[in-house]
């Protein structure tokens, strides 16, 4: 990406300090990425300065269509593609369009990959837009692709037998920019696979969905996975909308605005809305070309694709386009390279827009192109799309996990596509500008190849912790991270905004073996067969409480829920001295006004590295639960290291009612 | 036959395989289709995935009455469709 690392405090510096320096840029370390498959040749792959194959490695580089063994390298060591259960499912093979080889066909796996991975590219941008060094978060890693999703979707046999084949090809992470919506574990084979894969010591990163901002829509959501919702950056592409009235919308674009005249040109507005045809929407065919030719046509965001819109207009003689989110997208940004000058506004300026339509007979309007601005808005934010708690399956868990850049990010993109993606688009560029907790996703797995890599001996709970306990909750002004006009909660941030610097040293960790995932599942009150399903293991669940009496999953976040009339809750917490031998942490809680909270021990002294110690939080509640209704709060409990305020381990607290 | 069956991942309980006399997982996974398969179809062109690592198990594609005779037998302790996911 060209900006992001920046953005997350990665960055080269003559003094060789900060955590790519302390990771060696995630030398060493092995992600394994599931998806579309990979444009071998793209600048983000080449291999120049990278280290050997680790000798770990098992995997191979599947020779298929229009892809050869030759195409792996020191930095993409491993490809393969798996194509069974899409071929026997798909009764009408699109052929021709899609490259039966980890070739990408999509080009949604190769941006993910080199976001999570990706080479040192100097002079990378988009059509000239978003200028830079493009870079991966875990540079020096090595990249596995597994092709699993075809043009027609990713089916869980494909996906298993990826995860299976993973697995012993010897990745450290596994990172999955896909799923579904949230089912039961037990039908979750993500879930399943990954729980195999935990216990092999591979930490499972994986995208939350994008189906924000309704609540319990979290997906990929087993304790034993990283879930990472999308966040904003605060890089801005200013396309300002002047309607004839004088007066300004502020949109957003990447159209190179120097490049064409009419940009910069006083149009006639059209907003088409008769004739029943999904105009509006501006759905192919549906704008008659006497209405739209040589003008700025406004068009509804939703049901067909953004970039498809541009194409529609470019295609009835349209000169621009204005998209106009929705009440449903609210104020969300994720721009788009388009076919022709084209803006994003938001809901409100939409609004204002079309009151300016309907106020005259002959509106006008121009749109003016900014460039690229950075560092002059508030962020991070909560990305709208991303996909909220609590968990639906297991509010126990609080969800998401964390969250990272998801928001206009410019990463890799392949020669057989345009920047949009549309295949009437003939340009060709090695970057282009994607939005998705998919692109969340391997922001966190490349952060978590550079703890890997600092810590090649910690388990994947242990660089989970790292990460969450780390979070930011505050954006870069020092605010609470906001999600649109209201500060996020934990639902939508679960611990927070990931923090590279400050998770590659955490002080403290809170660790999970695997048997502790399979106490956890009996607390929850889980079959034996069900719980023989998911862990392959075979539990007399009885015993297992019977021995450990009053076990709480050691999770680096606490999610407490009050129901039938409970008032009080204890959890317990263990926690891992890995920072300097003699430390001391002491406690502080930020407590809703409902809730009592008292933590014993209030300090924790630690004499050597890799000590544990536990501590014990009540939960006390001071309202009764009210019957058939729903509420919430949350604080945070905090251990900070009285001689190194840097290191501040802290676990956000959902409370339900 | 293939037109009328589904692909299902059929997961298997990890110990049966210790008590089983087959020289390989995937002789041993098979030999559930065999058992279940009425035709006289090769019952490895049913089978599209045999997995170790991630899972114990296989993905194959089975018609409605091999479900039902599969879900029967000792050592299989879940079936379930394939899904369809998407990227995000």
């Amino acid at each position: 990406t060209t900006y992001s690392y920046k953005f997350l405090g990665l960055s080269l510096s003559a003094s060789r300090e900060g955590a790519w320096y302390k990771s060696a840029f995630g030398r060493g370390t092995i992600i394994g990425v599931l998806d579309t498959g990979v444009w071998p040749e793209s600048p983000s792959f080449n291999d120049r300065g990278m280290p050997a194959v680790p000798k770990k490695w098992r995997g191979i580089c599947q020779e298929g269509q229009n892809f050869n063994s030759s195409n792996c390298n020191r930095k993409l060591i491993g490809a393969r593609f798996f194509t069974k259960g899409h071929r026997v499912a798909t009764y009408t093979p699109d052929g021709g369009r899609e490259y039966v080889s980890p070739r990408d066909s999509h080009g949604h796996g190769t941006h993910t990959s080199s976001t999570a991975g990706g080479a040192t590219v100097p002079m990378a941008s988009v059509l000239g837009n978003a200028a830079g060094v493009a870079q991966g978060m875990a540079p020096g890693a090595h990249i596995a692709v597994y092709k699993v999703c075809w043009l027609n979707g990713c089916y869980s046999s494909d996906i298993l037998a990826a995860m299976d084949v993973a697995i012993r090809d010897g990745v450290d992470i596994l990172s999955l920019s896909l799923g579904g919506f949230p089912i039961p574990l037990f039908d979750d084979n993500i879930a399943i696979g990954s729980f195999r894969a935990v216990e092999h010591g591979i930490l499972v990163v994986c995208a939350a969905g994008n189906n924000g901002p309704i609540q319990s829509s979290v997906a990929n959501e087993a304790p034993w996975i990283t879930t990472i919702g999308a966040s904003t950056l605060d890089r801005r592409f200013p396309g300002i909308v002047q309607m004839g009235n004088g007066k300004y919308l502020y949109g957003e674009s990447l159209y190179p605005g120097n490049h064409l005249k009419r940009a910069g040109k006083e149009l006639e507005l059209v907003y088409v809305t008769s004739e029943n045809s999904g105009s509006e929407y501006c759905f192919k065919g549906s704008l008659p070309r006497a209405k739209v030719r040589g003008k700025i046509v406004v068009c509804d965001r939703g049901v067909n694709g953004r970039a498809e819109k541009g194409e529609v207009v470019k295609e009835a003689g349209g000169a621009a386009m204005i998209l106009a989110n929705t009440v449903i997208n609210q104020e969300e940004n994720s721009i788009d390279v388009h076919v022709l000058p084209a803006t994003l506004i938001g809901f409100k300026e939409s609004v204002r827009l079309k009151a300016y339509i309907n106020s005259t007979r002959r509106p006008t309007a121009r749109i003016v192109f900014g460039g690229t601005v950075i560092g002059k808005s508030r962020a991070p934010a909560v990305a709208q799309f991303s996909a909220r708690g609590p968990s639906y399956s297991n509010p126990s868990i609080l969800k998401p996990d964390v969250i990272a850049p998801g928001v206009n990010i410019i990463a890799a993109w392949p020669q057989n596509l345009g920047p949009t993606g549309l295949p009437e688009d003939s340009r060709r560029v090695n970057f282009t500008i994607m939005s998705g907790t998919s692109m969340a996703c391997p922001h966190g797995s490349g952060i978590a190849a550079l703890i890997r890599s600092a810590h090649p001996k910690w388990s994947p709970a242990a660089i989970k912790s790292a990460v969450m306990t780390t979070a930011e909750v505050v954006d870069h002004s020092g605010k609470p991270i906001m999600d649109g006009d209201k500060p996020a909660g934990v639902f939508a941030i679960g611990a927070g905004h990931v923090n590279p610097e400050r998770a590659i040293d955490p002080g403290l960790i809170y660790d999970i073996r695997p048997e502790d995932y399979v106490m956890h599942l009996c607390t929850l009150g889980y079959t034996k067969s069900e719980i023989l399903t998911i862990t392959h293991r075979n539990v007399s669940c009885r015993e297992v409480l019977k021995m450990n009496r009053g076990f709480s999953l050691n999770y680096p976040s606490i999610s407490v829920i009050f129901k039938h009339g409970t008032r009080s809750k204890m959890i317990k917490r263990r926690v891992t001295n890995v920072g300097s031998p003699n430390s001391i942490y002491k406690v502080e809680v930020m407590a809703p006004k409902e809730v009592n909270v008292r933590v014993k021990p209030q300090r924790l002294i630690f004499t050597h590295i890799n000590q544990s110690l536990s501590y014990k939080v009540w939960f006390t509640s001071r309202k009764r639960t009210e019957k058939g209704k729903m509420s919430f709060a949350q604080g945070q409990l905090t251990w900070v290291n009285s001689n190194n305020s840097f290191n501040r381990v802290k676990s956000p607290f959902s409370v339900t009612w | 036959s293939s037109s009328s069956t589904t692909t299902y991942i059929v997961q298997l309980n990890p110990q049966g395989v210790t008590s089983s006399s087959f020289a390989s997982k995937p002789s041993w996974h098979l030999s559930f289709l065999q058992q279940t398969m009425s035709s006289e179809e090769d019952a490895s062109s049913r089978l599209l995935y045999s997995y170790h690592s991630a899972m114990e198990g296989f993905a194959a594609q089975l018609s409605e009455l091999e479900l039902e005779s599969l879900k029967m037998l000792p050592d299989v302790i879940s079936i379930r469709p394939d899904h369809r996911l998407q990227i995000h």
